[in-house]
């Protein structure tokens, strides 16, 4: 099913933008 | 409790990408952050697309929590 594919991909890239913008966080004083 | 903290954290983070404090996120806001973030411009293209559900080329603030909620619970109960 392509749109169970596109899902899971748009799942992952949220999950790596997110992850990205919490050690940004973390990661500055 | 969980769910305070998610807001806190996805309104923290639509500040982030507004950075001008528009109220709303564009395409542009979310290329911008290029600079900023460890990922790729397409990358960030299929951010925007995935969190605007309506597809009118404009984050809200609900669009981004809807889909920072998602991410965060799933992080938060394996």
């Amino acid at each position: 099913d392509p749109n169970m594919k596109a899902g899971a991909t748009s799942e992952g890239v949220l999950a790596n933008f997110f992850n990205s913008l919490l050690s940004k966080k973390t990661g500055s004083p | 409790p969980g769910q305070l903290a998610m807001l806190r954290k996805a309104q923290e983070f639509f500040q982030t990408c507004d950075a001008e404090g528009k109220g709303f996120i564009a395409r542009r806001d979310m290329q911008r952050l290029h600079q900023e973030l460890p990922l790729s411009l397409e990358d960030l293209e299929d951010v925007f697309d995935a969190l605007d559900t309506d597809g009118n080329g404009f984050l809200t603030p609900e669009e981004f929590t809807t889909g920072f909620s998602h991410f965060f619970f799933s992080q938060n109960n394996p």
